[in-house]
This record gives C-alpha cells, sequence and structure tokens, in this order.
C-alpha cells in the first residue's frame, strides 16, 4: 500500500499479448475474464517498463536483434501493419485507500497511443511518446483493494518503411509524429521492428490526501560571488476535494552529510 | 533555517500556482560538473499539510546550487559555457540511448553514466533523434557531475535536409510537439545537470515550434533583477 505521497512502482507481474490474438475486450479482460499464462494462452510474461520487441526477445519469441543478423529474421510493421505490434498488456495491483485519499495512475511514457481499463473503465491515452499520463482511480478502486489494469498499446500513427537502401531514419515517415526517429534505422543502427512501440517508462500507483502538489520548480540565483544565494519554489497545487482547504505548505532543505547524517 | 511553512488556501476542486519567499543560503556547497570540483547534492522536500486531515502529499528532490551560462564566442562562432562563471572546457560524449528496445534500468544508467564520467568527460549530448532521456539518467548526471546538453525530437535528416527532403514542416501535429515538450521540460528541470535545450540536430525546428519554445525557454525574469539587498 503506497503511503501518503510515495509512489508505488508496477514493475512486475506484467503479462502481455498481441491484440489480434485475444478475444476479449478491455472491459471483459478486467472484470470477467482476466487473463493469465497457460499453455493454449496467448499470454505471456512481459517486460514494463520496455517494448513489444523487448517481451517477444524476452519470452524467445524473436532472436535478440542485435546478434549477427538476427534482426533481418524479424518482420518489420511496414510488412506486418500496426496491428501486428499492438498488444495487450495487463496486471493487478493492490490499492486500499482510506477515507480523503485520492489515489492516481501515472504512466510516465507511452509510445505512441492507448486505452486504459481499471476494473472495466476505460479511458484513452492521448497520442505522443514523450509526455506523462496521470489518470485518477479513485473512485473505481474495488473497496477489497485488489484491481484489474489492462492496457492496449497503439505503436505510431507513420512508422514508414524502410527502403532497400536503407539510410537516415528510412523513408522519413516516422518524422510525422512526435517520437523518436532513430526507429527507422540509422547509419549506426538497424531499423526496430515495433519502432519502440509500448509501456517504455515508469508506471506508478500514489495516495495523497485532498492537497496534491504537482510539478514544483526549483530555481537558484546567485550575488556577491555566490556568497548570498537564493532558492525560489514554485509548485502547483490542487484540491482533489469538493471543499475549500486551508493549507500549511512547508518547504525544507537538508544537506546529506557523508554517510546518513543529515545537518537541517 | 531552512525550514519554511507557508499557508495557503486552495479552491475546491481548483488548482493553483504557489511560489514560497526565496530561502536564503550563505555560501552553500556549489554543484560542480566532473573535474571542477564536488557535485554536491542537498534534499528539497516540500510537504503539504491539509487543516483537519493532516498530511496530505510530498515531494522530494536532489537539488545542486549552480550556475550555467553559455554564449555564442563571436571570434570562433562555438559555444562558450560557464559554470559558477568559471569558464569550462567541455569534454563531451554523443549519446543516442542506451538499448535500442528500451530496456532501461537505473543499474543501466549508473554503469553507463559512470562510464563517461571515468572517461573524465563533462557533458553528454543527448540526440534529436533518440529519447528525451529519463530522471534516472539525469539522475546520474547530478550525481557523477555531466552536463547535458538535450535535443528535442527534430533530425535535419528526417526533418527538411534528408534525401529526399520530406517533413519540411516538421511533425504533422505542432501542439502536440509543444505539449510534449513542455511536459518533458517539467519532468527534468530541477536536475543540476540539465544545462541546455537544443531545438533539433542539424536543423532548426518549424518557426511556430521554435519560436513557442524560445518564449518558453527564455531566461527567468527573475534572474534579469538584482534581488534587493537581503535583510539582515
Amino acid at each position: 500500500m503506497a503511503e501518503i505521497g510515495k509512489k508505488t512502482v508496477l514493475d512486475s507481474g506484467w503479462i502481455a499479448a498481441r491484440s489480434t490474438e485475444v478475444g476479449y475486450c478491455g472491459v471483459e479482460l478486467t472484470t470477467t475474464n482476466p487473463p493469465s499464462i497457460g499453455a493454449d494462452s496467448p499470454w505471456m510474461e512481459a517486460v514494463v517498463p520496455g517494448t513489444v520487441l523487448a517481451t517477444l526477445v524476452k519470452n524467445k519469441a524473436i532472436p535478440d536483434p542485435f546478434y549477427g543478423l538476427e534482426n533481418e529474421t524479424i518482420t518489420d510493421i511496414a510488412d506486418s501493419g500496426r496491428d501486428y505490434y499492438t498488444f495487450w498488456f495487463f496486471t493487478k495491483f493492490q490499492c486500499k485507500r482510506l477515507v480523503n485519499q485520492y489515489v492516481h495512475l501515472n504512466f510516465r511514457a507511452i509510445n505512441y497511443s492507448a486505452e486504459v481499463y481499471v476494473n472495466g473503465h476505460k479511458t484513452v491515452l492521448p497520442k505522443g511518446m514523450f509526455r506523462r499520463h496521470t489518470l485518477d482511480v479513485t473512485d473505481i478502486l474495488h473497496p477489497e483493494g485488489s484491481n484489474l489494469l489492462a492496457v492496449t498499446v497503439h505503436p505510431p500513427d507513420h512508422p514508414g518503411s524502410i527502403p532497400p537502401s536503407g539510410g537516415q531514419g528510412g523513408d522519413h515517415e516516422i518524422g510525422k509524429d512526435v517520437a523518436a526517429q532513430y526507429v527507422e534505422g540509422w547509419d549506426w543502427i538497424c531499423p526496430i521492428r515495433d519502432r519502440n512501440t509500448g509501456i517504455w517508462d515508469e508506471v506508478s500507483i500514489s495516495v495523497t490526501g485532498p492537497g496534491k502538489i504537482i510539478d514544483p520548480h526549483l530555481v537558484s540565483t546567485f550575488f556577491d560571488d555566490y556568497e548570498r544565494v537564493y532558492l525560489h519554489v514554485t509548485t502547483e497545487l490542487e484540491n482533489k476535494s469538493t471543499w475549500v482547504t486551508e493549507c500549511s505548505l512547508n518547504v525544507q532543505v537538508t544537506a546529506e552529510l557523508e554517510g546518513d547524517i543529515c545537518l537541517v | 533555517e531552512h525550514l519554511q511553512t507557508e499557508k495557503v488556501s486552495v479552491p475546491a476542486q481548483g488548482r493553483i500556482q504557489h511560489t514560497f519567499t526565496p530561502l536564503y543560503f550563505y555560501k552553500p556547497e556549489l554543484w560542480w560538473p566532473n573535474g571542477m570540483g564536488k557535485q554536491t547534492l542537498y534534499n528539497v522536500s516540500i510537504t503539504i499539510d491539509v487543516k483537519d486531515i493532516g498530511e496530505s502529499d510530498s515531494w522530494t528532490q536532489p537539488f545542486g546550487f549552480r550556475k550555467i551560462e553559455s554564449d555564442i564566442d563571436s571570434g570562433t562562432g562555438g559555444r562558450l559555457f560557464k559554470v559558477n562563471g568559471e569558464p569550462i572546457f567541455i569534454r563531451g560524449g554523443n549519446w543516442i540511448l542506451s538499448d535500442g528496445l528500451l530496456r532501461l534500468s537505473k543499474e543501466r544508467y549508473r554503469t553507463d553514466i559512470k562510464f563517461h564520467a571515468d572517461m573524465n568527460m563533462n557533458m553528454i549530448r543527448c540526440w534529436g533523434g533518440g529519447l528525451a532521456e529519463r530522471p534516472e539518467f539525469y539522475h546520474f548526471c547530478d550525481i557523477y557531475g555531466l552536463l547535458v546538453w538535450q535535443e528535442f525530437w527534430i533530425t535535419g535528416d528526417v526533418d527538411g535536409r534528408g534525401v529526399p527532403v520530406s517533413n519540411p514542416n516538421g511533425p504533422l501535429d505542432h501542439d502536440l510537439f509543444l505539449l510534449c515538450a513542455r511536459d518533458t521540460v517539467k519532468l527534468l528541470r530541477n536536475h543540476p545537470s540539465l544545462a541546455l535545450w537544443v531545438g533539433g540536430n542539424e536543423q532548426v525546428p518549424p518557426k511556430d515550434i521554435n519560436a513557442a519554445l524560445e518564449h518558453d525557454l527564455r531566461l527567468h525574469p527573475l534572474f534579469n533583477t538584482q534581488m534587493l539587498e537581503h535583510s539582515s
């Protein structure tokens, strides 16, 4: 259970499956038909954070593309179509919230767009490889604390194709999206077959009270030859409750001396 | 003396921005790049207590006091960097990303970044065709004293200078590009190692994107005014 102000990182227990091989929708996966790994199941252990290819390499469904000419044996998205690399990711998480507490599900980066389902509730995440997503899941958590999360992740809109001559950035189509451009290949790297599709950065759960701290900004200014220094702290604050909150806002700066001794 | 408490009132389901009264430090330990001194980091923590409920949220960030300046030298046309007023000879490494399947872990970042510091480098340039690097990357650059030159997602080859010429006006959705840029700046801006934001590699972003980035990333007005003489 996450303490107030701390985050619980969800980086284990994930499973994944190719979207075209899953017969249920997100609502069913996170209510009546939660998936599991098994003999005839299309689901496999997943690497989160990571990409679709990372998960396939982990399960030996494809060879590691960075050995020898193995990358040539992996189907490129240009030949397979985007659905081939559109994947479901699924996990369960425990979270029991108390009165006056609010719970957020945070994705630090997803490439390229996604739909998120928590206990049967759907949220569409907008496109973009380099942006965070925060969902308020307070009202859709299960009271007993066990929750189901499914995410279907779509590749970039313009994955492009790789000309026989290769070249810097393939046919440059990836430049139409806001995504890493190296994935179509460059003079120093082979094309990445899934264009880095996936939940490629941290997933976490955070619990707060009604007052929430958002994106503080720390700036220091210097005077008198660095003798006189000021620390300027600005932060956004959000009130999740339906009443005006009177808050005490504290900022503290400690210098960590050698070892664990702190000087306040 | 470095603990400050201020009262704020936040409207129901509302959002406000609050700036603390500046905290004063006398001769704090400064953060220096690799080879110029120690990478002293302070712990800045912010907590919010709600009346009748108690602690509601908290946030911490290792922070280094440093001033980084850079200008184009009229003589050579090169960019000159200064840290805490001292000119620094940049010994930099090119960085694309650590793994093509984005299997990025703290251990991996620590190893990669420490390797650059052990090679006696003091800057890493994150190429525009790769990633906006992750907080863990910056955290170890903070610890090992590697300044970071971070490019946004524009490259000459793909955006208007390649063969064939393509995307002369950059990505299709400029608002999405700027939204991602702004969110990335908020994610990374408190790291002392972050030295320079750069529009792209071998290419200037489309005019509207470049103008917006230059406006958003202009020097804070605070730096154009001398603080009043600090009351004793």
